[in-house]
């Protein structure tokens, strides 16, 4: 199992994320709002964060950040995860993955 | 008269971004959809772009990019453009800067 499958499969709601980025900022928050507890890994702070940024890129995940992972499963960046929003997707998404 | 001030004496509509942020590319879009031609520099892609963001984080302005320079003056960054549009205070604002 690669470092990414690992990670995303510890917790129902994993964002990799980069503090400098306002588009991550804008999904944190998003999801925050929701009441979940996601684990967020700061890729710009960690030391593991360019090993990561890698295992991504070749998942095919380009650009890299807000990358947002439900229930073990990649749900989309920014784009997607805001587009499941408002069609009402979201919430049950969460929910079936235990993250509400 | 330092680097940026001469910059955006230029031009009447003068962007800093960031090749890589989709914010960046946001606001961009935004600009050349009114049909204005701005003078774009991406300050992750040219020589320049350390000096200039230093200068830029002299001025103030911080955190960097997107950063939007109209007829010579600091008129904002993703936030405050956006807000000018919904106002729509942004056209009138690149008429009287000779943008339009
Ligand atoms: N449309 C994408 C935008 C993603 C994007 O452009 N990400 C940028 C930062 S905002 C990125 O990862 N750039 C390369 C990098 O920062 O290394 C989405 O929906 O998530
Ligand atoms: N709220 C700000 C957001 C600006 C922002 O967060 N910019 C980020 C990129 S999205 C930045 O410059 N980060 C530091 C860097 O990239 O060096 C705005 O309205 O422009
Ligand atoms: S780096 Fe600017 S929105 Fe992500």
């Amino acid at each position: 199992m690669d470092m990414v499958t690992r990670m995303v499969s510890e917790r129902p709601v994993v964002i990799f994320s980069k503090s400098s980025c306002s588009m991550s900022h804008t999904i944190k928050s998003l999801l925050l709002e929701f009441g979940v507890n996601p684990a967020i890994y700061e890729l710009d702070e960690i030391s593991k964060g360019p090993e990561i940024e890698q295992a991504l890129l070749r998942l095919g995940r380009s650009p890299v950040v807000p990358a947002v992972f439900i229930g073990g499963k990649f749900a989309g960046g920014a784009n997607e995860i805001i587009s499941l929003h408002l069609q009402r997707s979201l919430q049950p998404m969460l929910k079936n993955a235990g993250a509400l």
